[in-house]
């Protein structure tokens, strides 16, 4: 595609028809198009301006604070609540981090704070079951943060090393449902001061600029410490945590590539980029 | 909201004089700007304002006192061109009973939508959902679990069944003796570049000879909706798109690259978590909803 010489009109059409395909979003691809050509001239050859880009969208990503960064642990247990729109991959991602965690010699508790859908919890009690992790329910229809005040109280009895929080889907114009996740937060906080308390929003790869949204509606209700990319199998290019990183500071930690339990990796800025840019 | 934008840039070209086809061309630029930014696909996006530009620089646009009226007109045109026609209810089949598979992407909302639309059959008819996905952790509990909410009849595999034609045959054996006449597929999620699972669609769908094959969208799906879309109807032909969540604030721009590119229309949205919440496709509201 860019294999001819010197750039021309066709360059930048093309250049705009691939990162907006890949989701980046029409604000950002011109931003990103204006800085590129400020920094390219006539006789820069395609290859090069290419090569520039990918440095350029590196650079960015990785000046986000917490750009690939692991689950934290550091005095005191970790706590890791997930957060995200219906369907994102919430549950499995916890399920995965569980067993990423486990191996890694971590004692993991997963707190089932999803009491509203339908098989939710044995959903996740199979999950807890393979990765070899104990989940802590409540019956169906009860209060989330009673779930998630248990599991709190089960980590200091047990000497937990980590506790993963799923959160029923909610999506982010529901003020009610987001009044519920803001409720799950603050019991966290109160009850483990002097704690590490991680919180991620889950985003599905195949997300349009909506994706955007959530993060900004979700981090201004739970204060988000990253973002777990989940689905990033698909041919999606995720596009949108350029702006997520641009524009909200906020970080991707991990990305989810697949159904296993084993299917969860560290965000990796050069390989996001490659695929991008194609 | 794009109105506002494009009055005001016409206000600012006005006073410049008489209207000229490049004005109209910058005025485009909104109306693409507003398209991309509702999540419509570039390529649509592209042959879509071509459309709108060879109407707009006519001379009934060009020498009114509201071009910007005129211009906005044309775009809902345009749009509703593209997204409506093709058969928007859902087809029966002559001689019962009507079989429907749900397909699509994880987490869309085909489980959920197979008890909505269930539910919304159940004045009439008797339906049955059926749970073909082995794969995901307690998915056909998740099914049986709905579906008693909803009051519909429940079909689930054998404890570690994985044949999902042997499922989806043993489902209308126990149809026809109890006299299901609506038969609801549920199927597991699948990325449309999974060449094993795609082909397991293909072959349940010649199983089950259905008389709908419908694809569950995420109305926040972003530009891949033509490619996941296209890629499912190659394998099992779709004869409609059911669009999920839009109960949320997505643009939905999906909707219309799907139905563009592929010419599958949209025939129900799903609008909320409860088995009420599925209503029939609007598509005008859709459009207005996407342009912001
Ligand atoms: N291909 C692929 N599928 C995934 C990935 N993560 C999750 N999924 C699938 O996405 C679907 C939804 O996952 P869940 O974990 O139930 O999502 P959730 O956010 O908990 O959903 P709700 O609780 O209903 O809001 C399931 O079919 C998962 O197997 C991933 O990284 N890749
Ligand atoms: N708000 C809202 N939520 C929905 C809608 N449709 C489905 N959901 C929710 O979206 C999530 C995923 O729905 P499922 O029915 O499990 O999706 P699925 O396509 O069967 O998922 P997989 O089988 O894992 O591929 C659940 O939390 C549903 O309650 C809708 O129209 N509006
Ligand atoms: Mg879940
Ligand atoms: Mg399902």
């Amino acid at each position: 595609l860019f294999a001819r010489g010197a750039r021309d009109d066709t360059f930048w059409e093309s250049l705009e028809e691939i990162l907006i395909s890949g989701d980046v979003g029409s604000r950002q691809t011109e931003e990103i198009i204006l800085s590129l050509r400020e920094r390219t001239s006539s006789d820069t050859s395609d290859s090069e301006a290419l090569g520039t880009l990918s440095s350029i969208l590196c650079e960015r990503l990785r000046a986000v604070e917490g750009t690939g960064m692991p689950v934290r642990f550091s005095t005191g247990p970790t706590v890791v609540m997930l957060n995200g729109v219906n369907g994102s991959g919430k549950t499995t991602t916890a399920a995965k981090l569980a067993w990423i965690l486990g191996n890694e010699g971590k004692k993991v508790l997963i707190a089932a704070a999803d009491t509203f859908r339908a098989g939710a919890v044995e959903q996740l009690n199979v999950w807890g079951s393979r990765a070899g992790v104990r989940v802590i329910f409540h019956t169906h229809g009860g209060d989330p943060g009673a779930v998630v005040f248990d599991a709190i109280r089960a980590v200091e009895a047990g000497n937990f090393d980590c506790l993963i929080v799923d959160t029923a889907g909610r999506l982010h114009n529901k003020t009610n449902l987001m009044e519920e996740l803001s409720k799950i937060s603050r019991i966290i906080d109160r009850n483990c001061q002097g704690w590490t308390l991680e919180s991620f929003l889950v985003v599905d790869a195949v997300s349009g600029q909506n994706g955007l949204k959530q993060a900004e509606v979700f981090g201004g209700t739970v204060p988000l410490t990253g973002l777990i990319i989940t689905k990033y199998d698909h041919a999606a290019k995720g596009g949108i945590i350029l702006s997520a990183g641009n524009e909200l500071g906020l970080p991707v930690r991990y990305v989810g590539i697949g159904e296993n339990m084993d299917d969860l990796k560290l965000f990796e800025p050069e390989e996001f980029v490659n695929a991008l840019l194609g | 909201s794009l109105r506002e934008r494009l009055e005001g840039v016409f206000k600012g070209l006005r006073n410049r004089g008489k209207l000229t086809e490049v004005d109209i061309s910058d005025a485009l630029r909104d109306v693409r700007r507003a398209l991309l930014e509702g999540d419509v696909n570039f390529r649509v996006v592209k042959d879509l304002v071509e459309k709108i530009r060879v109407r707009a620089v006519g001379k009934d646009v060009l020498d009114s006192i509201t071009p910007a009226q005129q211009v906005i007109a044309i775009v809902y045109e345009e749009m509703s061109a593209l997204m409506g026609g093709g058969r928007q209810t859902l087809s029966f089949s002559p001689r019962p009973p009507s079989k429907y598979i749900l397909v699509g992407l994880q987490g869309s909302g085909k489980t959920t939508t197979c008890v909505k639309l269930a539910k919304k059959l159940s004045d009439g008819h008797k339906p049955l959902v059926i749970a073909c996905d082995y794969r995901r952790p307690a998915a056909a509990e998740q099914l049986r679990i709905l579906s008693s909410q909803a009051g519909v009849g429940f079909f689930g595999p054998a404890e570690g069944e994985k044949d999902v034609q042997l499922i989806a045959r043993m489902a209308m054996d126990h149809a026809a003796q109890r006299l299901f006449d609506v038969l609801i597929f549920d199927t597991a999620g699948r990325l449309d570049i999974d060449e094993g699972l795609m082909e397991e669609l293909a072959n349940l769908g010649k199983t089950v000879e259905p008389v709908e094959t419908l694809l569950v969208v995420d109305s926040m799906t972003g530009q891949e909706a033509v490619n996941v879309a296209s890629a499912f109807n190659e394998r099992i032909p779709l004869t409609g798109i059911i669009l999920t969540k839009i109960d949320g604030d997505s643009r939905g721009g999906a909707a219309l690259s799907i139905k563009a590119a592929t010419g599958v229309p949209v025939k129900f949205a799903g609008v909320g978590e409860r088995v009420v919440d599925l209503e029939v496709f609007d598509a005008e509201r859709m459009s207005q909803r996407i342009l912001g």
